[in-house]
């Protein structure tokens, strides 16, 4: 789903 | 957000500011490798091209500023400040760091999630932070001059590795498809030459420590 895609590491 | 990877975070912004007060404190940049803070600034302005249009949150938004903030303070210094720029070992730091930087780039070309501008400059940062430290490693490996890579910048810096290896693990047990490869694999790539560094780190501070005791 979306939000697993976004990249939430930095 | 797990704990590992916030402290990672942390740790990560720990070393970055540990080398920039130490540059500033003693207006010296000896045996520190401009190309390496070129490529980690490089590394910060090509990973986080989504910081005003993706919105994760206030943490990640201001993390990423301040890495990008901080890592180009460091160039700054290095390539400006009147004082620190005399102390750079220029005829040192030869390493053809452009030669990486394209390889990275076709790599990131080849290999990436999805074949847009902004996945693949940021597979590219992700590979280029691999190989950022080669220049300092070479540096470090002919001058052994550790004056100003300070234990406490060594350690933050494999204590950052170190818990994201562990964020990735927890992570890929928690999380039903946390599925990172580009970043996990070039990550651990990263650690190996971490540990590189680390050990040529300990070379030189050994024999320096040997060379400073009342002969």
């Amino acid at each position: 789903n979306k939000d697993d895609d976004v990249k939430d590491e930095l | 957000m797990n704990i590992f990877r916030f402290a990672g975070d942390m740790t990560h912004l720990i070393s970055i500011l540990i080398l920039l007060l130490k540059i500033y404190a003693t207006k010296s940049c000896a045996g520190i490798s401009l190309k390496t803070q070129e490529l980690y600034a490089l590394v910060f302005l090509t990973r986080y091209l989504d910081l005003f249009t993706d919105y994760v949150s206030l943490y990640n938004t201001v993390m990423k500023i301040v890495f990008i903030a901080s890592s180009l303070a460091i160039v700054w210094c290095m390539r400006r400040h009147p004082l620190v720029r005399r102390s750079y070992d220029k005829d040192l730091d030869t390493f053809r760091h452009q030669y990486v930087v394209l390889a990275c780039f076709v790599l990131a070309l080849l290999l990436n999630e999805k074949f847009t501008i902004q996945e693949v400059f940021w597979a590219f940062s992700i590979y280029l932070e691999a190989v950022a430290i080669l220049p300092q490693l070479v540096l470090l490996q002919r001058s052994g001059n550790v004056d100003n890579l300070t234990g406490q910048y060594v350690l933050f810096l494999g204590a950052y590795r170190g818990l994201y290896i562990i964020n990735w693990i927890y992570r890929y047990f928690t999380e039903d498809h946390f599925t990172r490869w580009i970043a996990c694999v070039s990550g651990l790539v990263q650690t190996g030459l971490y540990a590189d560094f680390f050990y040529y780190y300990y070379l030189s501070w050994k024999t320096n420590t040997k060379l400073k005791l009342p002969a």
